[in-house]
């Protein structure tokens, strides 16, 4: 089972959308897919079209302990499951269990699980503790870069936070790729940004560029991933281009 | 002094851009305006051209206490100054200083100033204490909303927060505008999020929509607002027109 973080402090670089269309993706190849939604912002859980108003039970209880995973996935298809996020997870409570304050709640109620082949995390835009239990639990890391000025500002801070944790608590955590997301193949800054980010993280770097494409970001408003709601967009395309990246699949497979 | 927070705590949706493209034409309309970044990732500081790594006085001194606003003000030009953000700022311990840790860090440090008539403020994207340090300061805000389907997201949550510091310690606290950015007028998407925004703040959401160019984009990475880095593209008569609606000009003017 592979359990891979979408992480990047930057807000609005494509987490969310990376993690909701991968999932879909890797369930569209035939595997068996857990994405996680960690974000108070609930945005994964509403692209799956759950609501989190109408939820009991969510991550908020995993993070405290109350519930286990089970008690909590919801089933959107055949493979691809969810733990749903909630506004509380904002609130600075969730983190202060015995277990989420070591950084070791997401680890506990996760690593037993069977019957997936992937579990994806979605993260929120920060690097609280909600992170670092991300960071104890995953093996694998994705970040999502938006080809823009500022993209690789504040990224030696989100490397010396997975560098602690890989080191101290986590020995088998690493970064397994970098996408280029939202990418806009007409302007020089995009090209440019891609030049230093491949100078920064070399071979990291997927093949796979995320295109600007308006469909991903209509999807979530229908609820569903884009390779539902427009199938033969270029963002539906780009992800299951990323998919079997991360499969390690040929190209037209 | 009109004293105005830039503010969202989504991520990615024209804060820092919108802080300091409309400082830059506050003062192309003859104002005097002090920005003041107070966001770790230094994005506006570096929007100036200005390297958080070169300093050593920055708005954390002021967040401590430790240094005075004339003491780290940087001169950009004679209309337009810039008191500077650091990395430092993400470490927790800029909030730990008596005032701060009551939110009155920046109010003690600023509610002096005089020779400006705009004070901006460029917020991270969180919720946290250097945010309430900003909205006990402030007597404006400005919130850009990127016309997505998650722009709503979180919003309630941000209004909460406003709702609350305006009620226990600053009375005078309102929201001045809400700013629809990177709007693609060609999707109908924008025009429905758009339309669900207006109906959420009715009036408050300015006539100006700033439109995806992608000149905003390129001009941090040439230290300058875009007014002076592309004076006609769009991105820059967005951004006057913006001022002309904050000063009360007439659109022509
Ligand atoms: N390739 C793309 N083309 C067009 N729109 C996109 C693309 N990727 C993401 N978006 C849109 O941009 C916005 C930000 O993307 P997303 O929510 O995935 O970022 P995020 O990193 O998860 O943000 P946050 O930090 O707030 O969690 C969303 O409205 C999304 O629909
Ligand atoms: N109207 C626009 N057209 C094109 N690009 C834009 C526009 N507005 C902002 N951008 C770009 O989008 C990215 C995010 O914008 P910006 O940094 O202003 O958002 P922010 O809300 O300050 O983000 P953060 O939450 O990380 O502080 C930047 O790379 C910026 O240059
Ligand atoms: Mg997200
Ligand atoms: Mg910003």
């Amino acid at each position: 089972m592979r359990t891979i973080a979408v992480t990047n402090q930057k807000g609005g670089v494509g987490k969310t959308t990376t993690a909701v269309n991968l999932a879909a993706s890797l369930a569209h190849f035939g595997r068996r897919v857990l994405i996680v939604d960690c974000d108070a912002q609930t945005n994964a859980t509403l692209s799956f079209g759950i609501n989190p108003a109408k939820l009991d039970a969510t991550v908020y209880d995993i993070f405290t302990g109350e519930a286990s995973a089970p008690e909590v996935i919801v089933r959107y298809s055949d493979r691809l499951h969810v733990i749903p996020a909630t506004p509380d997870l904002a609130g600075g409570e969730a983190e202060k269990s015995p277990a989420a304050s070591r950084g070791q709640a997401l680890k506990q109620a996760l690593s037993g699980l069977t019957g997936y082949d992937f579990v994806l995390v979605d993260c929120p835009p920060t690097l609280g503790l909600i992170n670092v239990n991300v960071l104890v639990y995953v093996e694998e890391i994705i970040i999502p870069m938006q080809c823009q000025f500022f993209a690789l500002q504040g990224i030696s801070l989100l490397l010396k936070t997975i560098d602690l944790v890989q080191k101290r608590v986590n020995p088998r955590l690493k970064i397994t790729g970098v996408l280029p997301c939202m990418f806009d193949g007409r302007t020089t800054l995009s090209k440019e940004v891609l030049e230093e980010i491949k100078g920064h993280f070399g071979e990291k770097v997927y093949r796979t560029r995320i295109r600007s494409n308006v469909r991903l970001a209509e999807a979530p408003s229908f609820g569903k991933p884009v390779l539902e709601y427009d199938p033969n967009c270029n963002g539906a395309l780009d992800y299951l281009s990323l998919a079997r990246e991360v499969l390690g699949l040929a190209e037209d497979a």
